[in-house]
């Protein structure tokens, strides 16, 4: 049975996107079956694993009951792992599934028929706490929240822990924080540090040992639709990816 | 009469922010009375000039018609510029002014009572294209888009401007694009260079001559409170957001 991991924080461009590929490919890599969500209207997951969502269905149709979730679900280059893409109609969900009943529970209705096809589901979340992200939420076993080495980031995290607390009690009881994860850490400028103390002196436990580098060579991945693994291999991000995924994977061992 | 630019871009960490408090700094600094307004609840722009959201009144009783405009304007540190502060209850607006009729033009009808007191008023926005963007597209005379030199966030744009079009036929008829702003560009790396040459390329006119680098004190000076001006007013970020408003003013003076 798969483990459901969400990667959110409301905060923009804190490397919630280069997370979800590069955690995702490193886990298929490890030989571990992994199915990748793009919950982001922006669709960047899909287009970093070099996929077009103009050529295929996407999660629109699921989240509404039109498709069924399988005939969405899309082979990768990488060998173990699938995606389930997004495009830009996403964004009409937010309005749409308004009337719906059980609106924040949609997404979980559609990965429970898939739980048992994986070893692990991970959901790239959009940078807002709206329905979408709310549906993360709602569908995540533990929730891995990216937090880059700068100011701004860490006064959002408040927000999105009050918002979290108030989707446990309300729709998803079991919910808990994996892990936060310190990321684009430049140990050359001061705010890294300071940031990186701050958080571990907040949250202690729930700070991954693994920290993500600043590494131009994660931002170029991108442009040429490859996880960091395919893209370079002995690159410092592709090291910390690979790092991350084995100390998720020797908790989930033990877990 | 105040000129409205709204500064948006629904991809997250592309320098909205930054640009709003350093835009706004530099042009009250160049003598011309400037509103800052943030609607963005993670109220980055508000602790980026040094206020504390809790303390005061900020713009969601505003938006829902229960504080008059007036009320909730700051001083800030800088000679010459006010705030309108945001905080998080600013989320709730997004399904509190669902049901109200002509929810797309509050915040127009709280900036059109303070136009005649300002020569310039910026808006910030946060990283989604829901109801707050869709209030400042509809309050505001121009856009400044900032585009960080990056591939994903090449990818945003399409769903942007597609927006700004929906937008600028059915609430907003004198809706313009005001210019493009290439942010935190790195000339030692590739992909700023490729990304700048394919924006160049496709908004030619549309982009600002100014080139803001990506420049380390930018993002250690909101840890101080204070924009980029009276943090470090030597540094290549000070001087390019200075550049920037000299380029802005001379277009509005000829306008
Ligand atoms: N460790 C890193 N080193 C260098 N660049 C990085 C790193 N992580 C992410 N980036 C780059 O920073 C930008 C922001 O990252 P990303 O898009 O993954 O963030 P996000 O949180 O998903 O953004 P959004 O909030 O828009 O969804 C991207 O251009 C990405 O390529
Ligand atoms: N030119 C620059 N050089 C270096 N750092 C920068 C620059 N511009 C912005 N930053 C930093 O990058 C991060 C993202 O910028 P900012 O928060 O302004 O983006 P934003 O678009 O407002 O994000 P959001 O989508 O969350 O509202 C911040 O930590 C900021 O300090
Ligand atoms: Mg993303
Ligand atoms: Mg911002």
């Amino acid at each position: 049975m798969a483990t459901v991991y969400s990667i959110v924080n409301q905060k923009g461009g804190v490397g919630k996107t280069t997370t979800a590929v590069n955690l995702a490919s490193a886990t298929a890599m490890a030989g571990r079956s992994t199915l990748l969500i793009d919950s982001d209207p922006q669709a960047n997951a899909t287009s970093g694993l070099g996929l077009r969502s103009q050529e295929h269905k996407t999660l629109y149709p699921i989240l509404l009951g039109i498709e069924p979730v399988e005939s969405a679900i899309l082979k990768t280059e990488v060998p173990g792992l699938d995606l389930l893409p997004s495009d830009h109609h996403l964004i009409g969900t937010e309005v749409e599934l308004v009337s719906f009943k059980g609106r924040e529970a949609r997404l979980k209705q559609a990965i429970d028929r898939l739980r048992a096809k994986y070893d692990f589901i991970f959901v790239d979340c959009p940078p807002s706490l709206g329905l979408l992200t709310i549906n993360a939420l709602t569908a995540a076993d533990a929730l891995i929240i990216p937090i880059q080495c700068e100011y701004y980031a860490l006064e959002g995290l408040g927000n999105l822990l009050r918002t979290i607390e108030q989707v446990d009690q309300a729709f998803n009881k079991k919910l808990k924080i994996e892990g936060i994860l310190l990321t684009m850490y430049d140990g050359r400028n001061n705010i890294s540090h300071q940031v990186a103390q701050e958080v571990e002196k907040h949250f202690a436990s729930q700070v991954f040992k693994t920290i993500i580098p600043r590494n131009v060579r994660l931002s170029e991945a991108p442009s040429f639709g490859k996880p960091i693994h395919l893209y370079d291999p002995t690159s410092r991000g592709a090291i910390s990816y690979q790092e991350l995924a084995r100390e998720l994977l020797s908790r989930s061992a033990i877990g």
